[in-house]
């Protein structure tokens, strides 16, 4: 799941994908 | 996966209270791998770093872990959801830089082993009041490390030489005459089982990489701010008395083992004796530029030989150089910080009153031969065209490096 495609989901923009590893 | 979500927030006229302010801006949640194959390998995972945060995390009310707002793991779809506090932009990049695995400062190395003595000793005086069975949850069997040799051996000898091989080969016979025989006699706690660079956190407050440098150990004055910004940042979240702890007896240095040296940086940090004893004014109030700084990652938490994490960053997370330069500080930074937690608001003193740095010297050697075996078992059929092998034979050289400097094999 990429972050584009969870903020398209839900209708917003502000989810980010990062690593903590 | 793992997202940071920003947040915005409804004006809430009834509730002023409730200012941005004191609400949360943003969260990371974390996805646990759904596939079938995985979910053998990520449900144990995931519930044990669910059970830290809720259980163990509380107990210990360190500043240094994130919150944990809401857990789940759906059996059905095998799918877990963990929303955490977000622990902040990283100064560091954290990784594999295109030529090397980052690293961290000496600085920032005296702060990590001084909260990981933070977080060690607490567990140690708050034990009874912590969960019992929390055994290792991955650990290796001699067998499956023996089994991962071979491989390892073969994909890497080319890069490594014989010479650094030969060692890995004799932290293979330790293994089971050293550190198994041994490691139930160590100082026992709560151990968090990654400690490296990656799963602590370094992050400018204001979100900015503010210029932090990535360079290992030669920026001192900016990783100095750094340092103060930290200590004012961690000193915050801590109520904890900082007077004696009523130890008198006199502490007793190690002989320094071959390449252990006292180092040359200077630090702030050095206001307390080695019997844990702290000069009145430990934390200063004077505000700074506040940084904070996170652990993360508790999916391998267990009881077991706290020491273990010590070896684990040392051999782990930095370079060769600033390890031989720092070292000694770096041990006795854990160890005053231990002391001192343990120490702290408890009528009983859990370490064992005649514990010096000696035995720790004794035990992180030991731990040593551990450590350099998830080498083993993690880099056995490494195979990553992304990523350049030279980089990961460094890296491998340099945890080899511990073994020999430590006489671990002794």
């Amino acid at each position: 799941i990429t972050a584009e495609w969870l903020n398209a989901k839900l209708g917003i923009n502000t989810i980010e994908h990062i690593s903590l590893q | 996966a793992v997202y940071r979500i920003h947040l915005t927030h409804r004006q809430d006229d009834n509730n002023p209270a409730r200012s941005a302010a004191v609400q949360p801006a943003t969260l990371i949640m974390k996805v646990i791998d759904s596939s079938p194959g995985n979910r053998a390998v990520f449900k144990p995972l995931h519930e044990r770093e669910v059970l830290f945060y809720n259980e163990i995390a509380p107990v210990l009310d360190l500043a240094s872990v994130p919150k944990c707002y809401y857990a789940h793991f759906d059996e059905e779809a095998g799918k877990g959801t963990i929303l955490l506090e977000d622990a902040g932009k990283p100064t560091h990049k954290g990784g594999l830089q295109k030529d090397g695995f980052e690293t961290l400062t000496a600085s920032q190395a005296v702060l990590a082993m001084t909260e990981l003595g933070r977080f060690h000793g607490r567990s140690i005086a708050l034990s009874s009041k912590l969960p019992r069975d929390l055994s290792r949850p991955l650990d290796r069997s001699i067998e499956e490390i023996r089994a991962a040799f071979p491989s390892f051996k073969k994909t890497w000898t080319p890069l490594l030489g014989e010479e650094v091989i030969g060692r890995y080969e004799r932290a293979l016979e330790a293994y089971e005459k050293v550190w198994l025989v041994q490691k139930d006699t160590f100082v026992q706690g709560l151990v968090h089982g990654d400690y490296r660079l990656g799963n602590i956190i370094f992050s400018a407050e204001d979100g900015q990489r503010d210029n932090v440098p990535d360079r290992d150990g030669d920026d001192l004055d900016n990783a100095h701010a750094f340092e103060s910004g930290v200590k004012t940042s961690v000193a915050r979240g801590y109520q904890e008395a900082t007077t004696s702890n009523g130890d008198s007896q006199p502490g007793t240095v190690a002989k320094s083992p071959k390449g252990l040296v006292t180092p040359g940086i200077p630090t702030t940090s050095n206001d307390t004796t080695i019997n844990g004893n702290a000069s009145p004014n430990n934390h200063p109030n004077t505000p700074t530029k506040l940084f904070t700084f996170k652990h993360v990652d508790w999916q391998t938490v267990s009881r077991g030989p706290v020491l273990f994490d010590v070896a684990y960053l040392l051999s782990m997370s930095i370079t060769t150089e600033t390890r031989r330069g720092c070292e000694f500080d770096l041990v006795h930074a854990w160890y005053t910080a231990c002391r001192e937690a343990a120490g702290a608001g408890n009528d009983q003193f859990f370490l064992s009153a005649d514990l010096n740095i000696s035995p720790c010297v004794r035990e992180i050697s030991a731990a040593c031969v551990a450590v350099v075996l998830v080498s083993v078992t993690t880099m056995n059929n490494f195979r990553a065209p992304e990523v350049p092998m030279r980089a990961v034979a460094g890296k491998l050289r340099t945890v080899s490096e511990m073994l020999v400097d430590w006489r671990s094999f002794e």
